[in-house]
């Protein structure tokens, strides 16, 4: 049963990338078969995995409805759907109507046996995002140790009940503080809050560490860029709870 | 002469409203009247206030080409234009086309004598952020200490000559290091990278400081909220630097 989940949170820099490109290479080198799609013009994720790219070939297929293009990645179990600045046109070309069909369809179409599709959204509401999120079923929202992070997540659970109104199948199904300094106040202050409006749904967290601001400029996943840092340590965790948490399902 | 500013960076968390806001209050507090332009569908510029809002005031203006509403603040000098999630529709409503001159009109027809016209854009290159460009002829660009976001600046330079070929009246006038770890070797290598690709162009850094992410949650600049910090004593620097900067044009 393939799992599609989104990396969404409308807030920007709070770890969506590198949530979604260290996630699927440990889901990789677990063993399965992973792919990535990289649904932002800004193209962090095809960067992160070293594999820069234009868009044009994803705009291409989004436009004509077709698969998605797939490159195999250095990284063992994982697969890219690459991205990069002409993805732009999609927001001016595609209406909000068609934000419903327009992933969908072309992941329905790509041939390929993946138990887990991870999808990395840009931070914006908008036809781009919002297709993301009617081609998934789970959405993890990513967020920092910080009060205007905590706004972005309450958008997003908005953003998911107003889907679900409309018929999305669509649920959240963790929260993974990020880019957390654990000494801080304000950071057990945010948790407690996260434990109260999400119970049983926030992922361990992932710690600030310098290695994760490095990694993307080697194109590596933190776990070969630095296997002992806090970074790639945290990442095994949060790695086991994903797995726990759709296994249980 | 009315200085039309914008802070602009697609890349996510840069620190973009951090700057507008506390920029804004810093000019306030030397004596200079500012205005605020919260164009991010987010309203974290209003947040960081104390003034969250729901965006449809200013949805109405722009969509019936009529002055912004304008709110007092708190804060000496400093009036906002606020913003919130009914500003989305906009990047529905306004094809790309219509970028030019949805802000640009609007604006003109505000009434006040502001000095300085401080507009915080989202992370994301639409209309919404299109729009703002054009309204504005000068351009900072906030980022932070970390590979994905030197590629952000890249987008933003290329976004920038875009536009001027268009015949858009818009300058860099300067790039605004942030959350910037300062002994971090990343720190020395993006500074150098930006003091080659921007000679004089690279304002004073702002510090990682925890001050700076809790400010937002009491409503405040960070000169009131904490007036000795890191990030006051920085965002002063930048304030300097800032009026220096423009005062000799
Ligand atoms: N735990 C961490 N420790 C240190 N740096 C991190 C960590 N997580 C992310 N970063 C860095 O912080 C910046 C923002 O992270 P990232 O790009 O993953 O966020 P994002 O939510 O995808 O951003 P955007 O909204 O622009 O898509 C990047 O430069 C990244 O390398
Ligand atoms: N120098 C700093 N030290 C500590 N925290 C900071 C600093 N600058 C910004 N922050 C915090 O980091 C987060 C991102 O900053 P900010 O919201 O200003 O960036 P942004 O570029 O406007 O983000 P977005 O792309 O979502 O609009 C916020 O939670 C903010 O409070
Ligand atoms: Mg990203
Ligand atoms: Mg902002």
């Amino acid at each position: 049963m393939k799992k599609v989940i989104c990396f969404a949170n409308q807030k920007g820099g709070v770890g969506k990338t590198t949530a979604t490109v260290n996630l699927a290479a440990s889901l990789g080198a677990m063993g399965k078969k992973v792919l990535v799609v990289d649904f932002d013009p800004q193209g962090s994720a095809s960067l992160s995995f070293g594999m820069p790219d234009n868009g044009s070939l994803l705009l291409k297929a989004l436009e004509t409805c077709s698969p998605l293009p797939v490159l195999e990645t250095p990284y063992e179990g994982v697969d890219l759907v690459p991205s990069g600045r002409n993805l732009v046109a999609a927001r001016f070309q595609f209406s909000l109507a068609m934000a419903q069909d327009f992933l969908n369809i072309c992941l329905e179409q790509t041939p390929g046996d993946w138990e887990w599709v991870l999808i990395d959204c840009p931070p914006s509401l908008d036809v781009i995002s919002l297709a993301a999120l009617w081609a998934a079923r789970h959405v993890i929202v990513p967020l920092e140790g910080s009060y205007l992070s905590l706004n972005g997540l309450e958008q997003m659970a908005k953003t998911v009940s107003d889907l679900k109104q409309q018929g999305a199948k669509l649920e959240i199904e963790g929260i993974l503080p990020s880019r957390i300094h654990p000494r801080r106040r304000i950071y057990w202050e945010i948790m407690l809050r996260l434990e109260q409006d999400f119970p049983n749904k926030v992922a361990p967290v992932i710690r600030e560490n310098v290695a994760l601001t490095e990694a993307p400029g080697k194109g590596k996943p933190i776990h070969l860029f630095a296997r002992s840092s806090n970074g790639a340590r945290d990442f095994q965790e949060v790695c086991s709870w994903l797995v726990n948490h759709f296994e249980k399902k």
